[in-house]
């Protein structure tokens, strides 16, 4: 089971996107997959389609009550894709983990511990994608100490230059003190425009920086992606022949080959 | 004195370039500003040419070892435009002040307690502009309870929609018991393709829902926005002639009209 977490405490950058998208790609391509929404703004379970209901399991009650995952976990509208979702409450999770546990080094293995324990009770799942919050708070540490790779996607501008090297410092200070195995898979260039200076001048920059840590497949902005979520469907089924969904199909292959 | 909270929990709306340049309009137009940054990504201080240096002070200083707010503000390149920086210390602020004061009123009251005595110190500012985090933690929280009004910066987007009214909330709940004078100043619809049936819908639609607290001024997409940080300078100095600059013009007369 290859765990890997989206990542950037930039916001609006793609992280959800990448995540249903990515994990819609990987479970039609044949490979089982589930999806956790990490967010207290819920996105990933509304781009799936999915309700918050009262009575229903959401990431807060395994992260904050210590239910297991597989009771949080349902089905979505694709076949070989399951989901964890959130809801609003999770906002106060960092505070009540905290104020539960005062050992900095607990608080950050919830998440690790509740997927290993699923993973030996539906053994099934091949990958777990971690989509993340737009902070570097509690939630998205949790999802570093239990991803073994980070993907980072980030949009062609300023802002987002400046808070990689930040979130790349922080991914390597967690790899060293709880997670020795993480490791950059890659970052992913999302909302492209590529008539723009700035497109090319990141792209440029940002390659000659990381290398092959950097994706081939590059996301073209376009409107059909912002559409999608109000239908609650992947690309995959919303319009399975956009350049975004072939973007992200182009990725799944590359992440399957690293 | 009037204290606006620029919030938005949805990441990459435009809560720091709406800042930022409504900021700078409004000194342009001799109105003296102060702009703080409360975001760990420290995106304003960026884009206000600032440097964040080791010895200087920042709004961490003022919330968790409550230094006057007075020693962390400094000039920029615009006369009336004053600023307070934020660095990367400020992520563990939530916690820190957490842990320092166990009642959350009172963790509530930082920011409100440091603006009412800066403008005891510094009587000439006439707005106060607060550059929230993409979370409705504890550092929005304190800008809320600071704030005599709210402007949302929102994308036409699915997800901005669904997060409108779950942010909309917050504001009442804190107003309720925390700041009974504050109001939604307005939403301002940002980065605006105005060609796609995707924006005309969500705009008819929140204009529907939210009549005048939606303001007339819409900033346009344009890549003049997102490469202007990457010199350090608003739009008013980096492309004055720009439709951007021009929208956040008029954003400011409507901001002084209300
Ligand atoms: N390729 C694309 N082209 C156009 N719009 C896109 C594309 N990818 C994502 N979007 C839209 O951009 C917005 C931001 O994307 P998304 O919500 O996935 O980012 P995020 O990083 O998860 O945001 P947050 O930081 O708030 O969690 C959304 O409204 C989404 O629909
Ligand atoms: N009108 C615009 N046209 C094009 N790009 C824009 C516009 N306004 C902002 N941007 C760019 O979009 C990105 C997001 O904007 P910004 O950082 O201001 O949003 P934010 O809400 O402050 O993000 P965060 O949630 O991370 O704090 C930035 O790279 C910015 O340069
Ligand atoms: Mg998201
Ligand atoms: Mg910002």
């Amino acid at each position: 089971m290859r765990i890997l977490a989206v990542v950037n405490q930039k916001g609006g950058v793609g992280k959800t996107t990448t995540t249903v998208n990515l994990g819609a790609a990987l479970a039609i391509s044949g490979h089982r997959c589930l999806v956790v929404d990490l967010d207290p703004q819920s996105n990933l379970t509304t781009s799936l389609g999915l309700q918050i209901t009262e009575d229903g399991y959401s990431i807060y009650d395994v992260l904050v009550d210590r239910e297991p995952l597989g009771r949080a976990v349902v089905d979505t509208d694709i076949p070989n894709l399951i989901a964890c979702p959130s809801d609003p409450s999770l906002a106060a999770a960092d505070l009540q983990i905290a104020a539960d546990d005062p050992d900095p080094h607990h608080r950050a293995l919830r998440l690790r511990n509740s997927l290993l324990d699923f993973a030996r009770d539906d053994p099934g799942a091949a990958f777990v994608l971690l989509d993340c919050p737009p902070s570097l708070g509690l939630l998205t540490v949790n999802a570093l100490v239990a991803a073994s790779a980070v993907v980072v996607p980030m949009q062609c501008e300023f802002f987002a230059m400046q808070g990689l090297s930040r979130l790349l410092d922080t991914v390597s200070r967690i790899g060293r003190s709880w997670n020795p195995g993480l490791d950059l898979l890659g970052v992913l260039f999302t909302m492209v425009d590529r008539r723009t200076n700035l497109a090319r001048d990141v792209i440029a920059e940002v390659r000659g920086k990381l290398g092959d840590r950097v994706f081939d497949s590059i996301v073209p902005r376009s409107v059909r992606a912002a559409e999608a979520p109000s239908y609650g469907l992947p690309l995959q089924l919303y319009d399975p022949r956009s350049r975004v969904a072939a973007a992200y199909a182009d990725l799944a292959q590359e992440v399957l080959g690293r």
